[in-house]
């Protein structure tokens, strides 16, 4: 039968993080991505990302808070079709 | 369902389609076969018919690509943008393209179809064993010429079946060698290469020489992707070579050390730390069906749904056992009318399986093809409460809240089956139980008994005095009593006691109002009643429809039927029925299902 072993206390060694080459690694919190994409998109930063939130929400069959809550983001990160919901 | 603008469609339904190239990540036959499923997802249901031709222009012409790949809608990189398909038309039109940085896969991890062996070109098994050792991936233990193999059933050691895993030692794709195995090393522009290189190309597809030297022969092949290839980083497609450095330690397998995400990763030379070259190791991947499925969904003339659970949906979801939602059935016989043939075959295969596997499957193409909804719901607001008209009165009867004990009914024809019946008269919940209403006759169902479809019994033993055809009812959910229309009477019942029949003018509705179509219970005292394309919300006490009304039905409940011949609460959501089809919508007016009345509420077979 197996060794009846007491379990030991992990070796915890210090977690090395590596920025690997190639990889996109955006520093920026959701709201500021969304507002940075609207902005360059726009080219105004007054941008009424409530409405667009909404209109996308609906669009998606989500709860329509208007917000970038945990639900939306989900569906934003989420792998999709690339054709456009909306047009233009 | 959407269509695009303009109901873009083909105008003819035998249609063609080509692969012009294959992912390196599944064999051909592989994808070949997914494809074929996925287009027969479409015409199980339509007179549709899909013909895969080799040379010339298709009407659907398929391709995998990266990044931009020569239409102006760049791919993004593994994950995100999975594929996209083009409208119905000419040139580039119903084309299907998908973005070849994604693990293509069946949908649940690598598929790896062996070549040659003795398991008769059988996927790899895995894990399997090997002279006692168990292995997850095909290797080259045992042989000396370096070519991966793996076992085609758990152990190798014990039932010896075993084939040759996808190398390009073995065979290349594509290219002008006709499956040649790569020559190495080979010479490429005066340079000597070992390995498939992606040298010479801006697409990263890798590829290899078929002869010593490609300056001088220029025969060439593109290579398949091994089973450790990985995706992303920045080695797309290399396998992982094992075991690397990464740090000063040796790695065997592939590590999520060096990162937050927890993702696996393997170096694709011997030592990370001086060659930084890595890619994620193989994960699910999507599935080549499901999302192929999806953009002929597009190539036909589909556009987004927003019933999360319909295949046009934009999200992609794994589903193992993939079904058709009644939406994307509803929106593609929109376009091309229904599967003409009755003893069709169903589509009810397996997404994780490359073949089909047909079962039956009661609910594929019916229907008749209802017209096209609305366009997508905008938001609304809530209807707000109105105050109530001024001098409306109650009578002594309207006050009574006790009504009369019902008995029991009694089937009066059991034969008279409620799943025969094309539509009904009216449906509506009483006493918690949903009634169907049809030519003197009704059913009904409970959901809390699972006891299924009771009835025909018979309307006159229950509410007698009432017409045989009634176009609507509703239960006051505070009395219990039952009101019933017909044409523009209607009647009150307490028990088996009636009031009217009277005219719906008394109820404040004008004349221009034809039938009642069905009445929405909104919380205590308050109904809606629908007619045309409008409604009206009635006080039940006071049995006088509230000032401000009738409105838009579209204002409110968009995307729903403005035609809709049954209109009843169920489960706390609103239901619109027309044709054979009910569109469920949510308290917040999101239609959020669209289904068969027969086989999804009344559960037929």
């Amino acid at each position: 039968s197996p060794l009846q072993s007491q379990p030991s206390p992990l070796q915890s060694k210090p977690q090395a993080v590596v920025t690997f080459p190639g990889e996109l690694v955006s520093m920026l919190s959701d709201l500021e991505l969304a507002e940075a994409e609207a902005e360059a998109r726009t080219g105004s930063k007054q941008v009424a990302l409530g409405k667009a939130l909404r209109r996308m929400q609906k669009q998606l069959g989500l709860e329509e808070t208007g917000q970038l809550d945990a639900g939306t983001l989900e569906a934003m990160r989420a792998p999709r079709c690339g054709v456009p919901d909306v047009g233009t | 369902f959407l269509t695009f603008e303009g109901d873009l469609k083909w105008d003819h339904m035998d249609l063609t389609y080509r692969v012009i190239n294959y992912s390196p990540d599944l064999d051909r036959a592989v994808i070949d076969d997914a494809f074929k499923r996925a287009f027969k997802v479409w015409s199980d249901v339509t007179p549709l018919t899909f013909t895969q031709i080799y040379s010339g222009e298709a009407d659907i012409m398929i391709m995998f690509g990266s990044r931009e790949h020569g239409d102006g809608y760049p791919f993004d990189g593994k994950d995100g943008l999975l594929a996209h398909a083009f409208p119905p038309g000419q040139g580039i039109q119903g084309d299907a393209h998908f973005d070849d940085d994604e693990l293509w896969t069946l949908g649940a991890g690598l598929v790896v179809k062996t070549r040659h062996g003795n398991a008769g070109g059988a996927d790899c098994h895995f894990p399997f064993v090997f002279e006692g050792r168990s292995y997850s991936r095909c290797i080259t233990e045992g042989r000396t010429d370096g070519l991966p193999w793996c076992a085609t059933t758990a152990s190798y050691d014990r039932d010896k079946k075993y084939g040759f895993c996808p190398s390009e030692l073995l065979y290349t794709n594509g290219g002008n060698s006709d499956g040649s195995p790569c020559v190495f090393p080979f010479v490429f522009d005066g340079t000597s290469y070992d390995t498939c290189t992606t040298d010479g190309r801006s697409d990263g597809y890798r590829w290899c020489a078929t002869t010593a030297s490609f300056d001088r022969d220029k025969k060439y092949g593109f290579c398949p992707n091994r089973d450790t290839a990985v995706t992303g980083g920045n080695s797309q497609g290399d396998p992982c070579v094992f075991p690397f450095t990464f740090l000063g330690q040796s790695y065997s397998a592939c590590t999520s050390e060096g990162r937050q995400d927890g993702k696996l990763w393997c170096a694709t030379t011997s030592n990370y730390d001086t060659d930084k070259k890595w890619g994620f190791c193989p994960d699910r991947g999507y599935s080549i069906f499901l999302v192929a499925a999806h953009e002929f969904g597009h190539s036909l003339g589909l556009d987004h749904s927003s019933v999360r659970e319909a295949l046009m949906y934009p999200m992609y979801s794994y589903v193992q056992d993939f079904q058709l939602d009644p939406d994307d059935v509803q929106g593609i016989q929109y376009l091309y009318g229904e599967q003409p043939r009755r003893s069709r075959a169903c589509w009810g295969s397996r997404g994780a399986g490359p073949a089909p596997s047909l079962t039956p499957c009661p609910r594929s193409g019916r229907g008749s093809g209802p017209e096209p909804t609305a366009p997508a719901p905008v938001p609304t607001e809530e209807p707000q409460p109105m105050p109530t008209e001024a001098g409306s009165t109650s009578t002594t009867e309207e006050e009574e809240e006790t009504p009369e004990p019902t008995s029991e009914p009694v089937p009066v024809d059991p034969s008279r089956d409620a799943c025969a019946e094309k539509d009904f008269d009216t449906i509506t919940e009483i006493n918690g139980e949903l009634h169907f209403f049809k030519d003197g006759k009704y059913w009904t169902l409970s959901s809390l008994w699972k006891s299924g479809i009771q009835g025909a019994f018979s309307m006159a033993d229950s509410w007698p005095g009432l017409p045989a055809v009634i176009d609507a009812a509703f239960q006051d959910v505070l009395t219990k009593r039952i009101f019933f229309f017909a044409g523009r009477q209607f009647w009150v019942f307490s028990g088996k006691s009636a009031l009217g029949p009277r005219g719906i003018e008394k109820l404040g509705i004008g004349k221009g109002a034809g039938r009642i179509a069905g009445a929405l219970q909104r919380g205590r005292g308050k109904v809606l009643l629908f007619s045309g394309e409008s409604y009206w919300r009635l006080d039940v006490k006071v049995q006088r429809v509230d000032k401000g009304y009738p409105r838009a039905t579209d204002d409110v409940f968009t995307g729903v039927p403005l035609d809709a011949r049954n209109v009843f609460l169920y489960q706390d959501k609103y239901h619109f029925c027309r044709g054979s089809f009910y569109w469920r919508m949510t308290p917040r007016y999101q239609v959020d299902r669209v289904g068969y009345v027969k086989y999804d509420i009344l559960q037929c077979p």
